[in-house]
């Protein structure tokens, strides 16, 4: 409880500290379960196949504060006010989401405490309203031509339905108005019955 | 253009091509990416058929061609920097795979880091005119990721000094590799080498496959396509049984561990060299994990700034359906996500580059960490991405579903690389025992350095007991 007092929802410097903190303690909680195996006279390779559950969470937050830390190290470097403040806004977002998707992990380490998390996931919606007038810009950002995408919903001149009527027209199973099956087997069929 | 969308660019709150800047790297970077995209766009050939609309072989077929024009193009345009290179391709290809992928991909960094002076002298001008077309066979159709179960044999015979390979049993038979069922006349072959009565573990090999000339199969080598699967239409992923099949001495890779003409070995400063192919690619992917993620939502939000459904407020029309709170919950945190990894990709393309390049200076000691982070930042960024690319298709209804959203051939072009290059599991428990390692080197007073420098903080430490 003492550590969760250190975390701050709104601040991405805490959030990495809280990711950092949590993937020390699983790799803690990993480590502790293989040596309650060994306690248990089980072999070293027995034990880390019966912690594996725990080794993979375990890696699995050492990689996840890894993606955070680099996020927030790039959002440092960039100058540019506005393309800062967007991205400040998308990292906090991504960090808030694994804290409210991995709660379980923040709350039992200690790390957050349950009236935080109820905070976390209020910013979290506030977030999303915040980026909701740049969204197709920041997608815009990528640059993926039309050619490259090679989606009709994701055309950039948005006239999606147009396009697809036009692909459906292009279905090899239109080349012709009556279909070879039909006079194969639909028809027979049906002088049958 | 839609004004739907055009009123969504209107509002936007910064500058788009300053951010699109900072994803390529540099403004120049920008340019020039732009420039080699507008060499593909323009060129006639680069127009083909919808491929959704071919079967599986024709759609072999296609990317054969594609293949062999890009090489073409690429030479006759002096395109030549890798990053171009790959640049270039991304486009050409579409959301589609390259037939001839792995040969770039994977045969020729292999010949690259792993032949000594006189092997990389034969090798590489045949392998970059493409007289040798290869790839990379290492997974067994009863082995994967565990490399000491591989059961492919490689026998050193001193009395004609020739290595005699064989696949001794029906869960040793090469499986997957691309390219390797109908394109490739070469093979890099992982396989046990024994020499002298003893084994030596796993080693790298140079196999010919097929007659340079009639691209028929060798004496010995049984080779064809393994059938449909999930996505990867256009590649050829093969199986490979060996029979009893000579190749010379100097057909194994030697850079690291060796076998002189009598058969004494030497071996290699470190295991992990054997397969630093993989390596390289893993820590690629994370950056693929970064692209496939940001062109499903892009499809997915621009789709949904101009998808209008059922009504928010009673009377006031059907809104936007990027309006709607759930909407944004499913696709913004994945929007974050797809940023993140293609910062990440920079970055383990900044690192791979780095320590490699202290390994080519004898330097080996960040090696274990790049393995243990590639491994780990593998498996965690094409889990997170291969089920984020399918709420995106969600996200966009019924629509999504349709190839035309180009979102089902993302997915299964994507979702294998859970499996491919060590499965995702296996990879973490890679990343585990690095971190285990490195836990147990702190508890014991080391003071760590790299990413992992936060176990060097006592207050989780455990302390130690007696077993």
């Amino acid at each position: 409880s003492s550590r969760a007092t250190l975390v701050n929802g709104n601040n991405l410097q805490s959030l990495v500290e809280a990711y950092k903190l949590r993937a020390a303690w699983l790799v803690e909680q990993a480590a502790k379960s293989i040596q309650q195996e060994l306690q248990r006279s089980v072999s070293q390779e027995d034990a880390w196949n019966n912690s594996s559950i725990d080794l993979v969470r375990a890696s699995d937050a050492h990689c996840h504060y890894v993606v955070v830390k680099l996020f927030a190290a790039k959002v440092g470097e960039i100058e540019d006010p506005a393309v800062h403040s967007v991205l400040s806004t998308l990292a906090l977002l991504y960090a808030l989401q694994g804290i409210t998707q991995h709660s379980g992990d923040f709350l039992q380490a200690g790390l957050l405490s349950a009236p935080q998390l109820s905070q976390a996931s209020q910013t979290l919606k506030q977030l999303l309203v915040q980026l909701r007038p740049d969204a197709v810009a920041l997608v815009d950002a990528f640059d993926f031509r039309d050619e490259m995408l090679n989606s009709v919903l994701g055309r950039y001149d948005g006239n999606v339905y147009e396009h697809m009527f036009e692909w459906a027209r292009r279905s090899p199973l239109n080349k012709t108005e009556v279909h070879e099956s039909y006079h194969k087997y639909l028809k027979p069929l049906q002088a049958k019955l | 253009m839609n004004p739907d969308i055009s009123k969504e660019r209107e509002n936007a709150t910064f500058n788009v091509e300053k951010l699109t800047y900072i994803l390529d790297g540099g403004i120049e970077k920008t340019k020039r990416r732009r420039e080699i995209q507008s060499l593909v766009i323009s060129d006639p050939d680069f127009q083909s058929e919808d491929l959704n609309f071919l079967t599986r072989s024709e759609r072999y077929e296609a990317a054969v061609r594609k293949s062999a024009q890009m090489i073409v193009k690429l030479r006759k345009y002096g395109i030549s920097d890798p990053e171009e290179i790959y640049c270039y391709k991304r486009l050409y290809k579409g959301n589609s795979h390259e037939a001839m992928g792995l040969h770039f991909v994977m045969f020729l960094p292999t010949l690259y880091s792993q032949c000594n002076e006189e092997q990389l002298k034969k090798w590489a001008p045949l392998a970059e005119s493409t007289q040798a077309v290869g790839t990379y066979a290492q997974t067994e159709l009863g082995h994967g990721t565990h490399l000491r179960g591989l059961e492919t044999t490689a026998t050193y015979d001193p009395a004609t000094q020739e290595f005699v390979l064989n696949s001794p049993t029906v869960s040793s038979i090469k499986w997957w590799p691309g390219g390797l069922g109908k394109t490739s006349n070469h093979a890099i072959v992982l396989a046990q080498l024994y020499t002298q009565g003893k084994c030596h573990g796993l080693h790298a090999f140079i196999v010919p496959l097929r007659s340079m000339n009639t691209h028929m199969p060798l004496p010995g080598v049984v080779v064809g396509d393994i059938g449909p699967k999930f996505g990867f239409d256009e590649v050829d992923n093969g199986y490979l049984k060996l029979e009893n099949v000579r190749i010379p001495r100097n057909n194994m890779l030697m850079k690291y561990a060796k076998v002189d003409a009598d058969g004494t070995y030497t071996k290699p400063p470190r295991d992990k060299l054997t397969y630093g192919t993989m390596v390289f690619i893993r820590s690629m992917i994370v950056g693929e994990a970064g692209l496939a993620l940001s062109k499903a939502c892009t499809i997915a939000i621009r789709y949904s700034a101009v998808r209008r459904q059922s009504e928010i407020r009673p009377g006031e029309g059907e809104p936007q359906i990027l309006d709607y709170q759930t909407q944004q919950y499913k696709l913004f945190p994945l929007l974050a996500t797809a940023y993140a990894y293609n910062f990440v990709g920079q970055y383990m393309n900044q690192v791979y580059h780095r320590i490699t390049g202290d390994m080519s200076q004898g330097d080996f000691s960040e090696l274990p960490e790049l393995h243990a982070l590639s491994a780990g930042l593998k498996a965690f960024t094409t889990w997170t991405a291969s089920s984020g690319i399918e709420v995106c298709r969600m996200a966009c209804g019924g629509h999504g579903y349709s190839s035309c959203s180009a979102l089902p051939d993302i997915y299964v072009t994507f979702v294998p690389t859970c499996t491919y290059e060590g499965e995702n599991t296996v990879m973490m428990l890679q990343t585990a025992r690095f971190l285990i390692k490195s836990y147990r080197q702190a508890s014991a007073g080391h003071r760590l350095s790299g990413i992992v420098s936060y176990l060097n903080e006592s207050e989780f430490r455990l302390q130690p007991q007696t077993v």
